[in-house]
This record gives structure tokens, C-alpha cells and sequence, in this order.
């Protein structure tokens, strides 16, 4: 099974048409393994990623050095699916 | 009346197995109204069924009625489970149900991607396509909700294999889309085409390829609308009405433009809770809650095409 220790699900908020143009060449890159939940089309629309732990240093430092703002929505993924795990398991006996 | 579907929890999630074999008590017990169709099998040959609701009748207009067809997003086929189990037990009970199924079918597919749902519970819970291999790529699985034939290809899906969004070789080249396909054009007597997507909280008719408006935008709107209205009334759930391209993103060779550009006017593609804190990880306490909101939207749109034949 796979697992996702330490990956995050970020919540970004683009202000502008350049941010959405910086966020989509993001996402076209394969080099830090993205996952865009949601996607990047207008700045009315937030847009959720989920990073990989080992590319969150550099995606957070991308986001941070062009001013694009985002929090984290899901701190660590693995966690979640664990609890949903636990509960399924709960739920099957 | 029911048989062991009065003990089946609809307020967590299922394996597989486990929804498939509550089709079967379903249909044991509803044996008037509700049987199994199988439309044919997954590229990893599991059955494709659908539940159909009928009160009889030679090829009455139908509603389609999908879940499930991105893997991952596991609240679509909850919520789906717990809406037939509504819709049969309300027959007979609510006049509009009753009303309803009196002049058309229903057709419900819980598990519209069976192959990538069965993933989700073994190998990766974060999986949305299917699990087909595709040819001189290491990467498997096509975005099912990019391969209809309606603007295939176009902005908005990718042909990288390795892609979330791939459209795959051509259209319905996916055999799970394929199977569909044959069985609305096959019937031919569908008025409604709703597929149940999450997460956003978006009701969203077509196009997704292109940003021009349809040629019913205005009635599609305020059908929606009306419908958002009624699912908001329950626990104010807010949510987006528009086309796919003017709310969320131009997106091509999705299930929606395919079934409008095919005659199905009444088109429409559901987003569920929530709007961004568990995003496809929507805890199983909230299935019950969205589902029935979820459905008093569903019956507002199934009242319209029932009142609104054409």
C-alpha cells in the first residue's frame, strides 16, 4: 500500500493572472511529483496541491519567493488516512 | 422488505465486494422496482453495474444517474449507496418519488470505476483513474472523465500517460466510458445525464471544452439553481452553479459535454462537500449529511426533467 508520511495538501490562493501562469507551469512539471487536487484556471478559485514530503521544501519556497500566498489544508496525509483506515477497519468487524 | 439492507451502514465506506453484494440485497429487496444491470465489465474484467429503477414499461425516458467514475472520491459512491436506498424506500411513500418512477427509470451506477476503486482500497488511496496499461508508458490509467468523444483531446486534459488528467488513445477508448456510451446511445431514450464528482461544491452543466455558452444555458441554469436552492436548504451548504468552463476550468472529453452534444439536454455534474479541508478525504460522518442534501438537489433536477418532457 502506498503511504504518504509527511506529504502535505497546500491551499493556495493566487492573486493574479501572473500567479496562476507561474502555478500552471507547477503543475505541468513532473520534477516534484504534484498533485493537483484542484487546478489553477482564476484567481476566484483556490487551488489545492498535494506535495509530496520530499518536495515540499521546494514547493513552499516557490510559492514564498513569488509571493504566492497558501497555508496548509492537510498537515499530514498520512495521518488522515490512517484515522479513515482505523475507522473502515472498526466499521468492517 | 429490505433484507440485510436495513443493517447496512451507509454511514461509512465500503470495499467492493461489499457494495456489489448490497446491489444484491437491494434488488432482493425491491424485486418490483429495482434489478441489476450489468453493462459489461472493466478493463481489469470486473462487472459494471448498473441499478435500474422501474415501474415497467417498453424503453420509458430514463435518467442517468453516475458515481464514482474518478476512484478516489469515495464520498460520490457513498452518497450514491445511501440515494438509491432513499429512492426505493421512498416509493410508494413520497408522491413525488412515486410520481417520478411512475413515468420514467432510473439508472444508477455506484461504482462507474470499479477497477480504480477496488485500487483505492488496496494499493493507493489517492488513485483516480482507471488502472488500463497504456502502451510504451510505465504509467498506468486513463482519466475517464477526459475520453468521451466531445472536444477530445482539447485543452484541459493531457496526453502524458503519467498525467492525472491523460485522455488516453481516443475517445472511449477507455472501456469502462465505452460501456456507457453504448448503453445510452443503445436505449436512446435518455433525458437526463447526471454524473457525482467531489470535491468543490460546484453544480455544473456543460461545456467543459469550450467557454462558449449551450444553446439551453439560461434553462439550465435556472434548473440548477433551483436545485442548489434546495440542496442548500438542509444544512446551507453553498454552492457554485455554472458551466464546467466558466466555474471551474476548461476541461475536454468530459461525460456531461458528451451526453448534451448526444441529445441528453439535461446534463448537469455535481461537485460534493466540501470545500477544502479534507478535500477527497471527507470523513465518513459526513456522508449521511451530504448525501441528503445532495439529494434534495438530485430530486429538484429529476422533478424538472419528469415535469418537462421534450
Amino acid at each position: 500500500r502506498k503511504v504518504f508520511t509527511g506529504d502535505q495538501v497546500l491551499r493556495v490562493n493566487a492573486k493574479s493572472e501572473a500567479q496562476i501562469q507561474l502555478l500552471k507551469t507547477l503543475e505541468n512539471g513532473e520534477v516534484f511529483k504534484l498533485d493537483f487536487w484542484t487546478h489553477p484556471s482564476s484567481s476566484d478559485l483556490p487551488i489545492d496541491i498535494h506535495v509530496p514530503y520530499a518536495s515540499l521544501y521546494a514547493v513552499q519556497k516557490f510559492l514564498q519567493d513569488n509571493e504566492i500566498p497558501f497555508h496548509v489544508m492537510i498537515q499530514d496525509l498520512q495521518e488522515l488516512l490512517d484515522k479513515e483506515q482505523e475507522d473502515l477497519q472498526r466499521n468492517a468487524v | 422488505k429490505g433484507g440485510d439492507t436495513k443493517s447496512f451502514d451507509y454511514a461509512t465506506y465500503h470495499r467492493l465486494d461489499a457494495i456489489y453484494s448490497w446491489m444484491d440485497s437491494m434488488v432482493a429487496g425491491h424485486p418490483n422496482l429495482i434489478s441489476k444491470v450489468q453493462i459489461g465489465s472493466s478493463y481489469e474484467n470486473r462487472p459494471m453495474y448498473v441499478l435500474k429503477f422501474s415501474t415497467g414499461g417498453n424503453n420509458r425516458p430514463a435518467i442517468w444517474i453516475d458515481a464514482g467514475i474518478h476512484s478516489r472520491e469515495w464520498i460520490s459512491t457513498a452518497s450514491a449507496l445511501w440515494m438509491a436506498n432513499k429512492m426505493a424506500t421512498d416509493f410508494g411513500v413520497d408522491p413525488s418519488v412515486t410520481s417520478l418512477l411512475g413515468k420514467m427509470d432510473v439508472y444508477l451506477m455506484i461504482v462507474t470505476n470499479p477497477d480504480g476503486y477496488a485500487y483505492t482500497h488496496t494499493n493507493d488511496r489517492m488513485w483516480r483513474k482507471t488502472r488500463s496499461v497504456n502502451s510504451g508508458s510505465t504509467c498506468r490509467g486513463v482519466d475517464p472523465n477526459r475520453n468521451w468523444d466531445a472536444g477530445f483531446g482539447g485543452p484541459g486534459a493531457s496526453k502524458n500517460p503519467c498525467s492525472e488528467s491523460y485522455h488516453g488513445p481516443s475517445a472511449h477508448s477507455a472501456i469502462e466510458v465505452k460501456n456507457i456510451v453504448d448503453l445510452i446511445k443503445n436505449h436512446g431514450n435518455f433525458k437526463a445525464f447526471i454524473s457525482i464528482h467531489a470535491y468543490s461544491q460546484l453544480l455544473m452543466y456543460p461545456y467543459g471544452y469550450t467557454c462558449n455558452d449551450i444553446p439551453h444555458q439560461a434553462e439550465l441554469d435556472s434548473v440548477g439553481r433551483r436545485a442548489v436552492q434546495a440542496l442548500s436548504s438542509l444544512y446551507g451548504t453553498s454552492y457554485r452553479v455554472g458551466s464546467i468552463c466558466k466555474i471551474i476550468y476548461q476541461a475536454s472529453g468530459g461525460s456531461i459535454d458528451w451526453s448534451y452534444n448526444n441529445g441528453v439536454k439535461y446534463s448537469f455534474a455535481f461537485e460534493l462537500r466540501d470545500t477544502g479541508r479534507y478535500g477527497f478525504l471527507l470523513p465518513a460522518n459526513q456522508i449521511i449529511p451530504t448525501a441528503t442534501e445532495t439529494w434534495l438537489g438530485l430530486k429538484h433536477i429529476m422533478e424538472y426533467v419528469r415535469d418537462h418532457p421534450y
